[in-house]
């Protein structure tokens, strides 16, 4: 069988998909300062399965932690109009569960295109292997 | 502040894939 960190180098969902992936991916996120973005992408996916009770108090956290502030690493990866969309929404007593969708898939793309061939690339992941 | 942080973290965790 294909060992796990084979598989971690096919994709960012293969890496996503396992626990020990996850972990060496975020310390090296940690080392670059960005280890926001990677629990930003996980606080999105679990957003969407909160149950409603829960959902505007988890809204506004997620809100407070990584998008008010402009100088946060998730907060300057986004689009305008995207945290203009989610600020909207912020305020709504029954928060959309997909109201940071778009905003995922942003930071997603950050990840793909920035962090993750970094991190295949990187000592941490080399040394690993 | 504090049980923000903590729906945060469990919200986090609960999208964490399972051990396999």
């Amino acid at each position: 069988p294909t060992p796990p960190y084979l598989k971690w180098a096919e994709s960012l969902h293969s890496l996503l998909d396992d626990q020990e992936g996850i972990q060496l991916f975020r310390n090296f996120l940690c080392q670059e300062g960005c280890a926001d973005l990677l629990d930003f992408w996980f606080a999105c996916s679990g957003f969407r399965k909160t149950s409603q009770e829960k959902r505007a108090k988890l809204a506004k956290a997620i809100y407070r932690k990584y998008i008010v502030d402009g100088s946060g690493i998730v907060s300057r990866q986004i689009k305008g109009a995207t945290k203009s969309f989610i600020r909207d929404c912020v305020g709504k007593p029954h928060p959309d569960p997909a109201m940071f969708e778009q905003a995922q898939t942003e930071i997603q793309g950050v990840m793909e295109e920035n962090t993750y061939p970094l991190f295949l690339k990187s000592d941490l992941y080399l040394e690993y292997t | 502040i504090d049980s923000e942080d903590d729906l945060l973290q469990e919200c986090i965790s609960s999208a964490m894939p399972k051990k396999k």
